[in-house]
């Protein structure tokens, strides 16, 4: 149930974590994991997208990878 | 599943790439 969730699924909290260090969309979407957030599959897919189109991060590619990262 | 991973960080990057 949604009031089970103990993880959210907000600009704030990927915005830290893209901080933090870089990131895949893979190892973000690990971060936000349905059963933790209690959103769907495709709720997760199109807020993560929104809030990545928003904060704009940085883009490198490591080890083939593009991964996100953000500066402070 | 790691399939499902797999889909979700698939359908993401197609979002992201209309954008990018």
């Amino acid at each position: 149930t949604p009031s089970s969730s103990d993880v959210q699924l907000t600009e704030e909290a990927v915005r830290r974590y893209l901080i933090r260090k870089p990131m895949t969309t893979k190892d973000l979407l690990k971060k936000f994991q349905t059963k933790r957030t209690g959103l769907s599959s495709e709720q997760t897919v199109n807020v993560l997208a929104q809030i990545l189109k928003r904060l704009n991060p940085e883009r490198k590619s490591i080890g083939d990878k593009m991964h996100f990262y953000l500066t402070e | 599943s790691s399939s499902e991973a797999d889909k979700m960080a698939a359908a993401l990057e197609a979002e992201l790439n209309d954008f990018m």
